[in-house]
């Protein structure tokens, strides 16, 4: 499952 | 953080730098879609809402910012200042942008990795963004001299596209948690939307004549 936070990428 | 993805950000940051040095010094907007710009406005509002919530590097924070901040003075630039928006060419900058919302909306309530709020935005970002480039492309392709700047624009904000790919296959790799599916189908097909203007603008470049495009 994806964590929210995962999103590092601009 | 590999040398690809930071290659795709200094290339997104570049096509930035690049329209705003045309809308500055030459106080020219002609050629760029105020469409595309609004939509790209949209994007980095959705899909950087964490910034005050959640703080990853300061990196990522100042990039987020300079993209926010850029996005929204451009969509100034060309709807209010004087000399500027009188180079907008509105006559052949006719895409229906409202139309791609509500399908980019409707999608990122239906597929998105998690249904709350930060994440219905961010997988409506990615699609809008996927798509953003369209009023560009039309605009581009109706426009008789495409100056360089805005085609270099156009070139810059492909490559960072293009860049992000191949970042994502090496993170698959090195990091196999690091899937997201989402992000990667909307970034291949944004990437093939720049396939035919990449074919006339490296053509143009290796045959040393002004870019243009066929209608």
């Amino acid at each position: 499952e994806a964590e929210e936070d995962d999103h590092d990428e601009l | 953080m590999n040398l690809f993805r930071l290659a795709g950000d200094m290339t997104h940051l570049l096509s930035v730098v690049v329209l705003l040095l045309k809308i500055h010094t030459i106080k020219s907007c002609a050629g760029i879609s105020l469409k595309t710009q609004e939509l790209y406005a949209i994007v980095f509002a959705a899909r950087y809402l964490d910034l005050f919530v959640h703080f990853m590097s300061l990196y990522n924070t100042i990039m987020k910012l300079v993209f926010l901040a850029s996005s929204f003075s451009i969509v100034w630039y060309m709807r209010q200042h004087k000399i500027v928006r009188r180079t907008y060419d509105k006559e052949h900058d006719t895409f229906r942008h409202q139309f791609i919302l509500l399908p980019c909306l409707v999608l990122a309530l239906l597929i998105n990795e998690k249904f709350t709020f930060r994440e219905v935005m961010w997988a409506f970002s990615i699609y809008l963004e996927a798509v953003a480039i369209l009023p560009q492309l039309v605009l581009l392709q109706r426009t008789r001299n495409i100056d360089n700047l805005a085609g270099h624009y156009v070139f810059f904000l492909g490559a960072y596209r293009a860049l992000y790919i191949l970042n994502w296959i090496y993170r698959y790799f090195t990091e196999p948690h690091f899937v997201h599916w989402i992000s990667w189908i909307a970034g291949i097909v944004q990437t093939l939307l720049y396939a035919d203007f990449f074919y006339y603008y490296i053509t143009s470049w290796k045959n040393n004549v002004k870019l243009e495009l066929p209608a």
